[in-house]
């Protein structure tokens, strides 16, 4: 995360690190119940065997050291069927859920996000300098509309339906690096809800070049049936 | 077919003190309406209707001349011809408040002998809204408004009343409410409302003020011109071809020679950027071809090359003649006093176990929760859009009103927010009080959705849909879709088709602080609260986190 601030500890209980068999954190995810994790389909890429990942929960710095430390193999990976870049994996075992174990909401079906909606990310990726490696860091900002991201002076059109904008216009602050596969999350009454996956982005908080994440409501069909079928 | 009301704004939670008024009782708001069109005692701009006693207020004025207060279960209906400033067609309907001539010569009280005697007075003219000094056409003249004036040596002059961008548009279309509903190459708008054939992000709730209605064109995000998203599957969205209104666009404020805010009046000739390029002129495309020119912007100044601010950025900007840098700020001294915005101070980083709950009345409740009990979002403090308000941070300095978070700044009942729904001004917010709250208990895995319990209520129960029918003192609910024995229009199924006004079950349509309630089949008791007991806190909710974000943003 570039900017934004050192989150609060385990504020965000959903956030989970996407790690190598032996321990290295490469990628962010989200617990959505507590046997399943949804993630970037790009996040595994190194390897189809569900064996090379590990999943870590209940941290708050990325050393993972906390007793609240959950540890996890997966069981199973479900790429989505078109290419698009979300996946779900299955845990081993379930997690414990407790005070910093909590699952995120999803949107409901087709839902959409409306513009200038504030929303937060998090993660334990590249910082480019701003401060705060190693601790999970959390940034805030609105969604821009698919009409004006896909304006020649910012993605150019290259955000499709399937995907949403989100990022200040001036730059500053965004997700980067080894955040892929991490929540965009957006507050909806007293509870958050889970609207994108951390996905690509043109660098990374550099001006007119928002943040590019998966649109989840879109998902809610493939993503309920991977579950109940698995 | 439209109603009575078409011709109303109707915002809730709202209450004007008003000297000149008249009440009466009425069964619905139509009737309320009625009495208001016929008022004869003084020009009714606007009534006021309490829904559960069904009282109504004829008023003489509206928000644009009286103090206007928040009060729960009353509804505001103002007549909009007499919100408008501006004109239709020759104005002769014009009920603003302009009070000068187009030289600028202060007009005659339409009631007053001196210095003309007039031919067109309020006794012989007593629809054409002869009050006071405004601008009016009595005779409809086709020049439009006009007024007798203060000058002896000039009887009387036309007024500069810009016309309402109904039937055209000034500028960019920004203010474009008129019906147009086709766009440039003829193919159908969608309506915002909908999501098909295209899926967007301009829900109508979310950008309130852009009167986002139907499928009309409108211009919500800096466009040259109006646009819509069209029905067609192969064109997400078009431009439309709205009429330019032939009178001049309405008079902005004069510009400054320096920043003040985001510089969106600088009219200065600063034409380097904070990095010190040369900027490129703005009816240039070299070398950076772009569409902020001054034929698409019109009304923002786009002189030379000198930097503006036409879209709303955090200071004025201009598009650089290096080519490695398309665009940049531009360094603009601030106007005295002007000050900049003083950087957010970071939150101490230390972990808070706090619960979203307020203690006493909620007037030290400095938490984030910004959703009111009935799912709306919350209006931003700082902003005087969709409602216009006095309770800002240098009114009330300690209240801590930050972004658009539940404060209780006026020592109300519990934390409060105005809303974001232009209909609703304010509403009570979504938050327990501290006292209310029960220990957590042992951890049990919750579900990604949550299924409603029936039998118990959360929060005020707007979202019970059990069924219980007999209020807290015994007596039996009347159903919501009889008006026997008490008639009602406000709140039944077809009025509030997401509230589950089923048969004759209690149910909280109107997000009632006390909960469910219901109307009584006891013809002396028109309604009464019911009394459903509250259902445990569930241990862990999907999406509720047990250590408060801090929410940090970029500043």
């Amino acid at each position: 995360i570039v900017a934004g601030c050192i989150s609060h500890p385990h504020s965000w209980p959903w956030q989970i690190s996407l790690r190598t068999s032996f321990g290295l954190h490469f990628c962010g995810g989200t617990l959505i119940d507590p046997q399943w994790v949804l993630t970037a389909a790009h996040c595994l890429e190194k390897s189809s065997r569900p064996a090379a990942y590990k999943v870590y929960l209940g941290l708050h710095r990325e050393r993972a050291l906390e007793a609240s430390v959950q540890k996890r193999g997966v069981e199973k990976l479900f790429k989505e069927p078109h290419r698009v870049d979300i996946a779900l994996l299955k845990l081993s075992s379930p997690a414990i859920i407790n005070d910093y174990v909590i699952p995120i909401c999803l949107p409901k079906e087709n839902s959409m996000l409306g513009g200038r909606e504030k929303c937060y990310v998090t993660g334990w990726g590249e910082t480019k300098g701003t401060g705060g490696d190693g601790y999970l860091k959390e940034t805030g900002f609105p969604v821009i509309e698919n009409k004006i991201c896909n304006r020649p002076e910012f993605l150019n059109g290259r955000v499709g339906n399937h995907e949403l904008c989100a990022g200040n216009i001036h730059g500053g602050t965004d997700s980067c690096q080894g955040d892929s596969g991490g929540p965009l999350v957006c507050k909806d009454q007293d509870k958050f809800v889970q609207h994108g996956v951390t996905s690509w982005g043109l660098g990374c908080a550099q001006p007119m070049k928002p943040g590019v994440y998966v649109r989840v409501s879109n998902y809610i069909t493939w993503i309920k049936n991977v579950m109940e079928n698995n | 077919q439209g109603t009575i009301l078409d011709s109303y704004v109707r915002t809730e939670g709202a209450w004007l003190l008003n000297p000149k008024k008249q009440t009466y009782k009425t069964n619905s708001k139509e009737e309320c309406a009625e009495r208001c069109e016929n008022e004869n005692t003084f020009i009714c701009r606007a009534f006021l209707f309490t829904s559960k006693d069904q009282q109504c207020l004829t008023l003489a004025e509206n928000t644009k001349t009286a103090v206007i207060f928040r009060r729960t279960d009353a509804v505001l209906y103002e007549k909009r011809i007499y919100l408008l400033e501006c004109k239709m067609r020759n104005g002769v309907d014009y009920r603003g408040t302009e009070a000068k001539t187009q030289r600028g010569v202060p007009c005659q009280k339409w009631s007053d002998n001196v210095p003309h005697k007039p031919n067109y007075t309020p006794e012989k003219y007593p629809q054409a809204g002869l009050e006071e000094n405004y601008c009016r056409n009595p005779d409809n003249d086709e020049k439009g408004p006009w007024c007798y004036t203060t000058d002896p040596a000039t009887r009387f002059d036309y007024c500069n009343i810009p016309e309402c961008e109904v039937e055209c548009m000034h500028c960019s279309g920004e203010n474009y409410h008129g019906v147009v509903a086709t766009t440039e190459s003829g193919l159908e708008c969608q309506r915002w409302d909908s999501q098909k054939p295209h899926s967007h992000g301009y829900l109508p709730e979310n950008f309130p003020e852009k009167d986002l209605k139907m499928n009309y064109c409108r211009n919500p995000d800096g466009e040259p011109r109006p646009w819509c998203f069209t029905t067609s599957p192969t064109k997400r969205w078009e431009y439309c071809d709205v009429p330019r209104c032939t009178t001049p666009p309405p008079v902005p404020a004069p510009g400054r020679q320096c920043l003040s805010g985001r510089g969106e009046d600088y009219q200065g000739t600063i034409s380097v950027t904070e990095s010190g390029n040369t900027c490129q002129h703005w009816s240039s495309q070299s070398p950076h071809r772009h569409a902020r020119t001054p034929e698409n912007y019109p009304c923002k100044n786009l002189e030379e090359n000198y930097c503006r601010n036409p879209d709303g950025e955090k200071m004025p900007w201009c598009y650089t003649t290096n080519r490695t840098a398309r665009w940049e700020y531009c360094t603009i001294p601030f106007c005295d006093g002007a000050e900049p915005e003083a950087p957010a101070v970071d939150v101490p980083d230390q972990a808070q176990i706090t619960e979203e709950c307020y203690e006493g009345n909620g007037v030290t409740y400095r938490g984030t929760a910004s959703f009111t009990l009935t799912g709306k979002k919350c209006q931003a403090w700082s902003s005087m859009s969709p409602h216009r308000h006095n309770k800002t941070a240098d009114q009330f300095p300690n209240a801590d009103l930050k972004e658009n978070y539940c404060r209780n700044p006026d020592a109300d009942r519990r934390p409060w927010c105005y809303t974001t729904d232009p209909s609703v001004r304010w509403e009570y917010c979504n938050l327990k009080k501290c006292s209310d709250q029960v220990p957590a208990t042992l951890p049990k895995p919750p579900q990604t959705t949550l299924e409603p319990n029936h039998d118990c209520i959360h929060g005020n129960g707007k979202d019970y849909r059990g069924t219980v029918s007999k209020t807290g003192r015994g007596r039996t609910c009347q159903e919501w879709s009889s008006q026997i024995p008490h008639s009602h229009d406000y709140f039944t199924p077809v009025t509030h088709p997401g509230a589950g006004l089923d048969k004759n079950y209690c149910r909280n349509p109107d997000g009632d602080v006390n909960g469910p309630w219901c109307y009584t089949t006891d013809p002396r008791k028109a309604w009464e609260y019911c009394d459903i007991p509250k259902c445990p806190p569930a241990q862990y909710e999907c999406g509720i986190s047990k250590f408060r974000p801090k929410l940090c943003a970029q500043r």
